[in-house]
């Protein structure tokens, strides 16, 4: 799984 | 941010302002989908819990504020207040038919096994089938109000400019997030048939109505 990337998105 | 994204938002907010002055305005709900403004309050509810644990930016937060207190204004418009006007009976849709294979699948498909993630994902999920019931609610009463119509577009072409927003974060920022693509696809593709007859006849000064 991608590394918990901030998430940015609304 | 691009402005890809920013429009996609501010055609979101428009879209969601829309419909709360619409029934304001109007002081009737005729013709909305109250499943379907509960589900997009629950998207917004499980999709922005992180507001108390994180702080990207005044402008997200702010959105996500604005977002969550309308949703929740909309329907308890919709429930309490004009209650009167809700077209329950056309209005039909069983939403646990979406609620129930959304959240399984949030909880067999995720980027981490994690309760915020989860909760995140069955927002994902949840938000690009919560419109059904109100384009259910269309084609059971066959016709939908010239205003609807345009909450209809501007909340089809936010998740359209997001995919865009998506492209373009691909190539310059080598970011994507596949979870979120498919879904908002399949969103976008569930308002296809609606853009074709907005274009067609509400552009055109036409009333929308589907051969019933």
């Amino acid at each position: 799984d991608s590394d918990i990337k901030q998430k940015d998105e609304l | 941010m691009n402005i890809f994204r920013l429009t996609g938002d501010l055609s979101h907010l428009a879209a969601i302002i829309i419909l709360l002055l619409k029934i304001w305005k109007t002081r009737s709900c005729a013709g909305i989908s109250g499943k379907s403004q509960i589900l997009f309050a629950i998207v917004f509810t499980t999709r922005y819990l992180d507001l108390l644990s994180s702080f990207i930016s005044l402008y997200n937060t702010s959105m996500k504020v604005i977002y969550i207190g309308c949703a929740y204004a909309t329907v308890y418009l919709i429930y309490m207040k004009f209650r009167a006007t809700y077209d329950g009976n056309h209005d039909s849709f069983r939403v646990e038919f979406l609620v129930v294979p959304v959240g399984g699948l949030a909880v067999l498909i995720n980027h981490d096994f994690s309760f915020l993630e989860i909760l995140w994902t069955f927002s994902i999920y949840l938000e690009s089938v919560a419109i059904l019931p109100q384009l259910f609610m269309i084609s059971k009463t066959g016709e939908a109000e010239t205003i609807t119509t345009h909450y209809l577009f501007c909340l089809g072409l936010y998740r359209a400019l997001y995919i865009v927003n998506w492209i373009w974060r691909y190539y310059f920022e080598a970011f994507f997030d596949l979870i979120a693509i498919v879904a908002g696809v399949v969103q976008t593709i569930l308002y296809c048939d609606f853009f074709y007859l907005y274009v067609t006849k509400v552009l055109k000064g036409k009333k929308l109505s589907l051969p019933a």
